[in-house]
């Protein structure tokens, strides 16, 4: 059940261009065709796929080559062997295809293909991988890759380089592990997270851009106990990977108790009930509700008590109800910590005469200039409003905003912001509770009034 | 909702977090937008790749065959001005209205909602066991004069905000229902009037309960969909 994609890791709309060389013939296939026809081919160490067209392009080098750069291409994802980009090895590091030319003490590899300072017997060849001076284990040498050296006191010496499951540790429960560990702890390869065969499953990596769901590596998007993949075996859905823990755990940081920020994981606050009034259930308890988050297999989530926690990366601090029937519940009655700038200046009524020099939105960034066209093409500007002071990139109130002076900003998805000015103290707004003018509408608020909602 | 009975509001949405889990709920005011409140997400540029929006059913989690069900991704979420708590999500394509799907009229700019009038609120949140959570339900409450409000919550009430009155059996929004409409009907049009903000208590009896008043927003809301 593997994929031959296994074997590569993916470059999302990327293309590998080698300076001086000519553009590889394309091919019809799937990138699993593609794959194929690539790892059974000893020349080819990479492949570029066109998925609207299904064709692709097997090249014979790969972006730690000489004379080759890599260049953003919507239009093609690309896919190189893995043994070739790893600065980790696998097992005994046998197919370790890496650039690494220093030896573990630190001395220079020699060239394969050359005699001196060290005659040896291990020739180049297509086959066994070694090119230029890299380290290569090309006799399986239990201590994983090596190479003569350029000292001629030293023939040959172990380059020490890390094993996978070594190289990069985890912290708390290896949310973050970004590692290229690929196999589970019983050496069962991982499936990849955007295959969806042998085993279906909702983690498609476009929907978790930021859970790292690259290739068959072994992560955490879930809040587990630490990382874990889906198997290429049939039979076993999904298993932890074997993954070492870092010495040092990182201190929390941002640490709010009053409000919450972002999603709240910062949160340490006391709020141990849920808005409709029922408290929560203890962590280390349970009952009513049997779960997995204990605080002993959670030590950086502060599991303490039954105080509403964020331990998944859910949309905000929650909880288990003491509620039978409530197994979960939101504690989004904790207020959001404001995140908005300090008003640096005042303006009175809507604020527009407001002719001060603030040019940075409530969040801080900074505003367009009025005359310029990009990122934004203003639908106000000095030649449509003369009369509005819509000078440099300051912040102003042309069409007379309820809310204040405002201005396009510097942020291609921001077309517009409020400025980080405030109302002055003694500035009167008129009330609005006035009684309004007859009013009318179209095309909305109409609904089939004998829909009956009928049960099962 | 807390009191209510399963209903229709085919402007009522439902937030799916990327689990296609229901969270929050929403208003839809346009064919691409829907409006909601902050408290439902991380931030005013938080990344929504993989959230959707559910729409024309009545079930919270229906099944497969629904046949009028329409799920729409969000692509961007825009904060309202300082402390209005709301925010407008743009919709990946416009949804396709029906009826179960149609969209709720905003009022006029500063329109004030007369005292008396009966307003209605959806969602699929808790119902603290007072119906059944995993369909739509529905509650009417009627809008309470501002000053009287005022009155009852001893002075901590601003203009932006609008209150209806507390009804001897615990009728309100409650968790899983924040964001979502308080809809009222004026010159025969249903009127998005306030969006149901996150309380510290579901239902109160006692005590008045609020939401944002909308009038205040709505050349925001217009400004937003202009540009």
């Amino acid at each position: 059940q593997r994929s031959p994609l296994n074997d590569f890791q993916r470059l999302r709309a990327t293309e590998l261009l080698a300076v001086a060389a000519d553009p590889p013939p394309r091919e019809q296939g799937s990138a699993e065709q593609c794959a194929q026809r690539c790892a059974t081919s000893l020349a080819c160490r990479a492949f570029h796929h066109d998925q609207q067209s299904q064709l692709c392009q097997l090249l014979p080098w790969t972006q730690h080559s000489l004379r080759v750069q890599l260049q953003k291409n919507i239009h093609y994802d690309l896919y190189q062997k893995k043994d070739y980009l790893r600065d980790c090895i696998v097992g005994d590091g046998s197919s370790y295809r890496g650039t690494r030319a220093t030896t573990e003490k630190g001395l220079r590899c020699q060239h394969w293909q050359s005699m001196t300072p060290h005659d040896h017997r291990f020739l180049p060849s297509p086959r066994n991988g070694l090119e230029e001076n890299y380290c290569r284990n090309p006799d399986r040498d239990k201590r994983g890759p090596w190479c003569y050296t350029v000292d001629p006191n030293v023939r040959h010496q172990s380059c020490g380089i890390k094993k996978c499951e070594d190289a990069v540790c985890m912290t708390c429960n290896g949310e973050d592990y970004r590692g290229t560990v690929d196999h589970t702890e019983s050496g069962t390869e991982c499936q990849r997270w955007d295959l969806q065969h042998p085993h279906k499953h909702p983690y498609h990596p476009n929907k978790y851009p930021d859970k790292g769901l690259d290739d068959n590596y072994c992560r955490n998007p879930d809040s587990s106990e630490r990382p874990w993949c889906y198997t290429t075996d049939p039979g076993q859905e999904r298993e932890f990977c074997h993954i070492r823990l870092c010495k040092k755990q990182p201190r929390p940081v941002n640490v709010t108790t009053g409000c919450f920020r972002g999603k709240g994981e910062s949160y340490r606050g006391r709020v141990n009930v849920t808005v409709s009034g029922i408290p929560c259930q203890r962590w280390d308890s349970q009952v009513p509700h049997k779960h997995n988050f204990v605080p002993e297999k959670y030590p950086c989530k502060d599991l303490k008590e039954n105080y509403c926690r964020n331990p998944d990366g859910s949309e905000a601090p929650w909880c288990f109800t003491a509620r039978p029937t409530v197994r979960i519940a939101f504690c989004f009655h904790i207020r959001r910590c404001p995140d908005e700038q300090d008003a640096q200046e005042c303006y009175h009524g809507h604020g527009k005469h407001y002719h001060g020099h603030v040019s940075k939105t409530r969040k801080g960034i900074t505003c367009q200039p009025w005359a310029a066209q990009t990122p934004h093409v203003p639908q106000i500007s000095p030649v449509t409003h003369p009369e509005a002071h819509l000078e440099e990139n300051y912040c102003r109130n042309p069409d007379n905003d309820s809310h204040g002076p405002w201005c396009y900003t510097m942020d291609p998805r921001t077309p517009f912001d409020y400025c980080a000015i405030k109302p002055c103290s003694s500035s009167q707004v008129p009330s609005i509770l006035e009684n309004a003018d007859a009013v009318a509408f179209e095309q909305c608020g109409q609904r089939d009034e004998m829909l009956q909602w009928k049960g099962r | 909702i807390v009191g209510g009975q399963p209903g229709n509001s085919p402007w009522t949405v439902s937030i799916r977090n990327r689990e296609g889990v229901h969270f929050c709920g929403g208003s839809l005011v346009k064919e691409q937008w829907v409006i909601s409140t902050p408290q439902c997400f991380s931030s005013c540029d938080a990344d929504l790749t993989g959230y959707e929006v559910q729409l024309g059913t009545l079930f919270r989690d229906p099944g497969p065959g629904d046949p009028d069900q329409q799920t729409i991704p969000i692509v961007r979420i825009v904060c309202g001005p300082s402390e209005s708590q709301l925010v407008m999500l743009k919709l990946a394509r416009p949804a396709t209205l029906n009826r179960r799907v149609a969209l709720i009229c905003l009022p006029p700019e500063r329109y004030v909602v007369p005292a008396g009038t009966v307003c209605e609120i959806a969602g699929w949140g808790e119902t603290r066991g007072t119906a059944d959570s995993s369909v739509l339900n529905v509650a009417q409450l009627p809008v309470l004069a501002h000053e009287d409000c005022k009155k009852a919550l001893r002075g901590r009430l601003k203009e932006s905000e609008l209150c209806t009155t507390p009804l001897r059996a615990g009728v309100g929004a409650c968790e899983g229902d924040y964001g979502g409409p308080l809809a009222c009907l004026t010159a025969d049009c249903w009127v998005l009037e306030g969006v149901i903000i996150p309380s510290r208590v579901c239902a109160r009896t006692d005590q008045p309960a609020l939401f944002i008043r909308v009038s205040l927003y709505v050349d925001w809301i217009y400004k937003v969909m202009k540009m």
